[in-house]
């Protein structure tokens, strides 16, 4: 009993609640059938005892993916907090997944329980990796993309956070704009 | 106010054992 009482006193809380999602490509079944709730946290303790416990993401087979979302938006175009919003992507080469996948996707997972982009977090709704043969791709979604100034903002800090090259640009993508065309040709809104 | 973590202070963490 103390122990438990202990627990809660000396576990760092987390601004948000957040879902981990995973999704399995069985292409037998309808595609929400193949994603699933993982667990929920909100603390800093427990979510390094759900990152330890699960596969890295280089090591998960294509077609799978997983998701961190906010608790209660379901990471998908449709969920009414995500459908007027868009992503940041960060595309990968194939070699890429051996040298830097891991250490992006853990960066982003800390850019949003940290609640990184200021007084704009309250933007973000979550981040995607897709685990892909031709590439992978990692993903943070926001909710609005008629929020420049914010879009821009969680743009900016999030490349930093990356660390990637003044010289590397990436683009800000409509959900609208990606749901309707392929989305290698989905155009960009932003670029940072 | 709100909750922010840098990424140092979440790192720290990586390593704790869990409370049982």
């Amino acid at each position: 009993k103390e122990s438990v009482i202990l627990e809660k006193v000396i576990k760092h809380s987390l601004q948000s609640r957040w879902a981990l999602w995973f999704f399995k490509n069985v292409k037998s079944q309808p595609w929400q059938c193949n994603l699933r709730l993982v667990t929920t946290f909100n603390t800093v303790e427990d979510f390094w005892s759900l990152y330890t416990h699960i596969q890295l993401a280089s090591k998960l087979s294509s077609g799978c993916d997983y998701s961190l979302f906010k608790d209660g938006i379901e990471p998908m175009w449709e969920d009414s907090r995500n459908k007027r919003g868009g992503r940041w992507l960060i595309t990968l080469s194939k070699q890429q997944r051996h040298s830097d996948l891991d250490a992006l996707w853990l960066e982003t997972l800390l850019c949003l329980i940290g609640e990184a982009f200021d007084e704009y977090s309250e933007e973000v709704c979550g981040a995607v990796i897709n685990i892909r043969a031709k590439g992978d791709k990692i993903a943070i979604w926001t909710r609005e993309t008629e929020n420049r100034e914010a879009v821009t903002h969680i743009g900016k800090v999030y490349k930093e956070r990356l660390g990637l090259s003044s010289k590397v640009v990436i683009g800000y993508q409509a959900h609208a704009d990606t749901a309707t065309k392929s989305s290698s040709l989905s155009k960009n809104k932003f670029v940072v | 106010g709100k909750r922010q973590y840098d990424r140092d202070f979440l790192l720290g963490f990586q390593y704790m054992p869990a409370c049982v």
